[in-house]
């Protein structure tokens, strides 16, 4: 463990409160993408099928709280607040996405068994998965701040990533092609939204696109 | 792969 990690760790986990905190507080999910959190459940439920594999106290609870979290967001959006959302703004073909990162799985992998396929099918799709909630952003063209939060706390998480990636590179060799080129990939994703939630939201003005 | 064995990462 080292600082970025933690870091990072810390603002996924704080980008779930956000999320969960705006959906109670305005007891809605207008402008978040169901496709989004649903891929997001499928990425940690097939990422983490080495759950009773003992890592560390902290590996098991932060991935427990992931899986649950992320189902917990589904049942919100879809039973709880079922009537605040609005599936005619999340029109993003998740479909291809899926297929895609499926096919990449099975193509780029370390080992081609069960549980290892699927695991770097789960780093793809989180590499991707932010896609119908950026797309929705940008067809609605305004978030509500809080939101906004939400998807920096997210992107932040990704990009400190980076940096622990450096880190354990150079202090202690640690190599892993996949996660890496995946998560150059995704935080890149974030840079038109990291530009104008600095520009707007950082200056006390609503997000909208220019 | 070392990597592919030492999943510590979330």
């Amino acid at each position: 463990m080292n600082f970025f990690r933690l870091t990072a760790d810390l603002m996924h986990l704080l980008s779930i409160f956000v999320l969960l905190l705006k959906i109670q507080k305005t007891r809605s999910c207008s402008g978040i993408s169901f496709k989004t959190q649903l891929l997001y459940a499928v990425v940690f439920v097939t990422r983490y099928l080495d759950l009773l594999k003992w890592i560390s106290l902290y590996n098991t609870l932060m991935k427990i709280f992931f899986i649950a979290s992320s189902i917990y967001i589904l049942y919100l959006m879809k039973i709880k607040f079922r009537a605040t959302y609005d599936p005619s703004q999340d029109t993003f073909r998740i479909e291809f996405l899926l297929g895609a990162c499926l096919l990449l799985a099975l193509v780029f992998n370390y080992t081609f068994t069960f549980i290892e396929v699927l695991w770097t099918f789960s780093i793809y799709l989180e590499a991707v998965a932010i896609l119908p909630q950026l797309f929705m952003l940008s067809r609605t063209g305004e978030a509500e701040t809080i939101t906004t939060h939400y998807l920096f706390a997210l992107g932040a998480y990704r990009g400190l990533y980076l940096l622990n990636w450096i880190w354990r590179f150079y202090t202690e060799h640690h190599i892993d092609w996949i996660v890496w080129v995946a998560g150059a990939i995704q935080t890149a994703l974030y840079s038109d939204f990291f530009y104008i939630y600095y520009k707007k939201v950082l200056h006390g003005q609503k997000f909208e696109l220019p | 792969e070392a990597a592919a064995k030492n999943k510590d990462e979330l």
